[in-house]
C-alpha cells in the first residue's frame, strides 16, 4: 500500500553499536503525521513501543543528550499533531492511547521494582540500564491529561446537538405524543432546518463509533470508561438543565420518556461492558427528575415520596420543576402552591447548593492507572508501509 | 559479591510549558 508519509520526525541518526543477541533496539525516524488507520493490522500502540524502543538505544549507548532530544521532540511533536487535529476524535484517541502507553513503558521498565511485577524475565532484559525517567513521566503524564482534555472536547461537541431533541423531543416510545401537554412545542433550534433532530439511536450509534475507536487503538479500558463518565455526565447535566428551563417538557409523558430512553442508555453501556464506569450513577439527577415528573403530587405522603426519592436533586431543582409541571390534559390536576409550599417545608433543614442548573462543563479529574503491556519488544513487527528504513535491529 | 547495578542517573526533564516556551522559540529564530 503506497503511503505517503508527510512529515518526519527524526529523531536518531543512524548510528550503530555492537550486536546484541537478546536486545532489541530499532532507529527510526517516526512520521508524527502518521494516519492511525495506516496501522490498523499493527499491534496497537505500535508507535509507544517503537519510541521506547529509541529511547532504549539512547540509554543503552548512555547517551543523555540524545535521550532529551527523543523525549523532546517526541512531545512537541505530538503536540504539534494534536494542534494541527484538534478536531479529530480518532487522531487525538490514537496519539492518548500511545502516549500513555509509553508512559507505561517507561515505567514497566524503569527499573523499578514496583513497576516490574507482572514483568517477565525477557521482559526485565529490556529495562533501561542508565538513565532515571522519572521527571520525564511526568511530563507525559500531563501531556496524556491534555490529550484527554481534548479528547473529551471533541467528543462532547460532537453529541452535544443531540441531546436534548434525542432525550426530551423525539418519541422513542411511539403513541405518546397523543399524550402531550397543551402549549407543547418542538424547540426551534431542532426544528430550524426541517429534520435537525435527532433520534436516541443517534446517540447511542456516536457512542458506538467513540468505543470502537478507542478499543481498536488499545487505549486502556480505565481511561475508556472515564472517557463514557464523563460523556453520560454531560447527557444528564445538558438534558436536567433543559428540563429545568423549559414547562414545555416538563409532563407526566416526558417523564415516561426520559426513563425510557435512561434503560437504553443503561442497556448500551451493559452491552459493551461498560457498566461499571459509573456513568448511570452521574445520571441519577436525571432519572430523579424523570420520577418525579410521573410521580403523583397531591397528598402529604405524596410529598414524602418525593423528598425521599429525590436525594440528588435540589432543593431549587424539585421546586423548579414542580412549579413547571404541566399536566397531560384537563383531566390532571395542576400541583398546587400547597403542595409546594409542604415540600419545601420537608426539605428545609436540607443545605442544598444555591444554583439551579447543573456545571454541564464540569470535567471529572481522570487518572491513567498503570497498566503494563504483556508484549516483548523483539516481538514487535514493524509493517513496511510505515517507511521508516531506518529501522536497524542491533 | 553480585555487583549490584550502577544507580540510574535522574534525567532533569523541562515541564510542559517550558517545552512550549522553547518550541516557540525556536520557531521565531527559524526563518
Amino acid at each position: 500500500r503506497q503511503v505517503t508519509v508527510q512529515r518526519k520526525m527524526r529523531i536518531l541518526t543512524a548510528s550503530t553499536v555492537p550486536h546484541r543477541s537478546n536486545s532489541c533496539h530499532l532507529l527510526l525516524s517516526l512520521p508524527l503525521d502518521l494516519k492511525p488507520q495506516m496501522l490498523s493490522g499493527a499491534v496497537p500502540c505500535l508507535p509507544a513501543y517503537i519510541l521506547y524502543m529509541c529511547i532504549r538505544h539512547a540509554d543503552y549507548t548512555n547517551d543523555d543528550l540524545k535521550v532529551h532530544s527523543l523525549l523532546t521532540s517526541t512531545i512537541n511533536g505530538i503536540k504539534k499533531v494534536l494542534k494541527k487535529h484538534n478536531d479529530d476524535f480518532e487522531m487525538t484517541s490514537f496519539w492518548l492511547s500511545n502516549t500513555c502507553r509509553l508512559l507505561h513503558c517507561l515505567k514497566q521498565y524503569s527499573g523499578d521494582e514496583g513497576f516490574m511485577t507482572q514483568n517477565t524475565a525477557k521482559q526485565n532484559e529490556h529495562c533501561l540500564k542508565n538513565f532515571d525517567l522519572t521527571e520525564y513521566r511526568q511530563v507525559l503524564s500531563d501531556l496524556s491529561i491534555q490529550i484527554y482534555q481534548q479528547l473529551i472536547k471533541i467528543a462532547e461537541g460532537m453529541l452535544q446537538p443531540m441531546i436534548v431533541s434525542a432525550m426530551l423531543e423525539n418519541e422513542s416510545i411511539q403513541g405518546l405524543s397523543g399524550v402531550k401537554p397543551t402549549g407543547y412545542r418542538k424547540r426551534s433550534s431542532s426544528m430550524a432546518d426541517g429534520d435537525n433532530s435527532y433520534c436516541l439511536e443517534a446517540i447511542i450509534r456516536q457512542m458506538n463509533a467513540f468505543h470502537t475507536v478507542m478499543c481498536d487503538q488499545g487505549l486502556d479500558p480505565e481511561i475508556v470508561l472515564q472517557v463514557f463518565k464523563q460523556l453520560f455526565y454531560m447527557i444528564n447535566a445538558v438534558t436536567l438543565n433543559n428540563l429545568l428551563l423549559r414547562k414545555d417538557v416538563c409532563s407526566w409523558s416526558t417523564g415516561m420518556q426520559l426513563r425510557y430512553n435512561i434503560s437504553q442508555l443503561e442497556e448500551w453501556l451493559r452491552g459493551r461492558n461498560l457498566h461499571q464506569s459509573g456513568a448511570v450513577q452521574t445520571m441519577e439527577p436525571l432519572i430523579q427528575a424523570a420520577q418525579l415528573l410521573q410521580l403523583k403530587k397531591k397528598t402529604q405522603e405524596d410529598a414524602e415520596a418525593i423528598c425521599s426519592l429525590s436525594t440528588s436533586l435540589s432543593t431549587q431543582q424539585i421546586v423548579k420543576i414542580l412549579n413547571l409541571y404541566t399536566p397531560l390534559n384537563e383531566f390532571e390536576e395542576r400541583v398546587t402552591v400547597a403542595f409546594i409550599r409542604t415540600i419545601q417545608a420537608q426539605l428545609q433543614e436540607r443545605n442544598d447548593p444555591q444554583q439551579l442548573l447543573l456545571d454541564a462543563k464540569h470535567m471529572f479529574p481522570v487518572v491513567f492507572p498503570f497498566n503494563p503491556s504483556s508484549l516483548t519488544m523483539d516481538s514487535i513487527h514493524i509493517p513496511a508501509c510505515l517507511n521508516l528504513e531506518f529501522l536497524k535491529e542491533v | 559479591s553480585a555487583q549490584r547495578p550502577r544507580p540510574r542517573v535522574l534525567l532533569k526533564a523541562p515541564t510542559l510549558a517550558e517545552m512550549e516556551e522553547m518550541n516557540t522559540s525556536e520557531e521565531e529564530e527559524s526563518p
